[in-house]
């Protein structure tokens, strides 16, 4: 497994550039 | 302005601005706890902390320019330090307790309903006696955690592609920031040169108790998750599976 598949929302947290206070 | 040209004073105000704001868990405690609804609040708590410290992470100058990878690397490496150090310094002035949240506070005592997790607690209580002795300043306490972050795989993993040894020497760079920073901070406590080194050397020493206690915590959860006590989901799940993995 890949690192970005085995940490699916982390990977995506750190991408995304929306607050993850919105995405929570 | 890049981390690499900034002043102590700077970087250390941008950190300070990275700061999570203060969480509340928002559950109706039902006392006394039971084994399950105690550790229920524990992960329930960390999960929410847990978004926040990637948002902190990001914020900290220079950490979003490394590999993807080495960002992951770093998080999945320290999350578990990282709360502890913030539950240290919530915990800081009063004595005893153990302030996870503002709505959600415990005395050493209470930890007995949890089987194994009274040594933690006694072990977090004795690190933040110990920081309470140091009178610890929230301008050092927002270093050392930056430190935990750039710090935790740095012996755990060497470059390989020239990509990876591009970002660990950012990351080197970058952890110069951060000690340049606690220096200075250091120095504007009024000490002796004598006495800045001898703090410094103790801030930082505490450091690897910290990485001890995460791993005896890492060590409980996974199992109170493995002996089905506490359903472990989302975020907390995605770094707990990391590190009982690696």
């Amino acid at each position: 497994t890949s690192l970005k598949e085995k940490h699916k929302i982390l990977h995506q947290l750190l991408q995304n550039s929306t607050s993850p206070v919105d995405l929570a | 302005t890049h981390h690499s040209t900034m002043s102590p004073e700077e970087f250390i105000s941008r950190i300070m601005e990275a700061e999570p704001p203060e969480i509340y868990l928002m559950e109706d405690l039902k006392k006394p706890f039971t084994e399950a609804s105690m550790m229920m609040s524990l992960t329930n708590l960390a999960d929410k902390e847990l978004v926040l410290m990637i948002s902190w992470a990001k914020k900290i100058p220079g950490f979003l320019e490394l590999s993807l990878t080495d960002q992951i690397h770093l998080l999945k490496c320290c999350w578990l330090e990282i709360l502890m150090l913030g539950l240290m310094w919530r915990s800081v002035d009063h004595p005893g307790k153990l302030i996870f949240s503002p709505d959600f506070k415990l005395n050493r005592e209470e930890g007995q309903c949890v089987e194994g997790i009274m040594e933690i607690f006694d072990m977090l209580l004795a690190a933040t006696s110990r920081f309470r002795e140091l009178k610890l300043q929230r301008e050092e306490y927002v270093c050392l955690k930056a430190m935990i972050l750039l710090n935790s795989n740095l012996c755990t993993s060497s470059p390989q592609t020239a990509e990876e040894l591009e970002s660990r020497n950012k990351l080197l760079r970058l952890l110069d920031s951060v000690i340049d920073a606690l220096v200075w901070a250091i120095s504007k406590l009024g000490l002796s040169t004598q006495q800045q080194t001898l703090r410094l050397g103790h801030l930082t020493m505490l450091l690897s108790h910290i990485r001890h206690v995460s791993n005896k915590g890492m060590d409980h959860l996974s199992t109170m998750k493995r002996k089905n006590v506490v359903l472990v989901y989302d975020l907390l799940l995605e770094m707990l599976d990391a590190n009982t993995s690696s």
